[in-house]
């Protein structure tokens, strides 16, 4: 599955 | 940004101000690995390449700042401040960084979202991060008295990475399509480190006594 969300973490 | 996330880079940005206390005010490091924290400045050094060409938020962009500057000025008063590192316990902490460094890199080849150099070195610091606390740890079981500033930083430390738990699962239920699956077995393989060390935390809190791990 591929990740979805840009890098919007710390 | 729901509130776990909130609290939880708070518990992280607390962390850093402990242990910035007692390496500042105390002027002692006794008892932290400087391989940990040199590893610390490697995952963020490699996460926030982004920091000017990827713009999330302000708070985003602070918060990089302050974990790049808060990290290397952490490294640099353990080698180099005259004080500060003749209270470091070289001999114990004997971890390699490169056992560490060289796995994490050869996995985030292998297992990526794309293959940019951004995005590798991006994937390389959640795995690193993901066992980073490594050598803390087995510093921290090698040392007979703990302090409660350096039992607190990794407690904080422990807590911050529960904390980001607690938000993915609010965002996979409050986010249409929303899934980071590098970052979620990263982080629940880093927040499972700490399960032994909570345990004894927790425990020597509970009976009043100070904070020790069997050998």
């Amino acid at each position: 599955t591929e990740d979805t969300k840009e890098h919007d973490e710390l | 940004m729901n509130i776990f996330r909130l609290c939880g880079d708070m518990t992280h940005l607390l962390s850093v101000v402990v242990l910035l206390l007692k390496i500042h005010t105390i002027k002692s490091c006794a008892g932290i690995s400087l391989k940990t924290q040199e590893l610390y400045a490697l995952v963020f050094a490699t996460r926030y390449l982004d920091i000017f060409t990827h713009h999330v938020s302000l708070y985003n962009t602070v918060m990089k700042i302050i974990f790049l500057g808060t990290s290397f000025t952490i490294v640099w008063y353990m080698r180099h401040h005259k004080v500060v590192r003749q209270t470091y316990d070289k001999e114990q902490d004997t971890f390699k960084h490169y056992m560490l460094i060289i796995p994490c890199f050869a996995l985030a080849l292998l297992i990526k979202t794309k293959f940019t150099p951004l995005e590798v070195l991006w994937t390389f610091s959640i795995y690193l991060e993901a066992v980073a606390i490594f050598p803390q740890l087995v510093l921290l079981q090698r040392t007979k008295n703990i302090d409660n500033l350096t039992g607190n930083y990794v407690f904080l430390l422990g807590a911050y990475r529960g904390l980001y738990l607690l938000n993915w699962i609010v965002r996979y239920f409050t986010e249409k399509g929303y899934r980071q699956w590098i970052t979620w077995i990263s982080g629940i393989v880093q927040t499972a480190l700490y399960a032994d060390f909570f345990y004894y935390y927790i425990k020597c809190w509970r009976n009043n006594e100070k904070l020790h791990l069997p050998s």
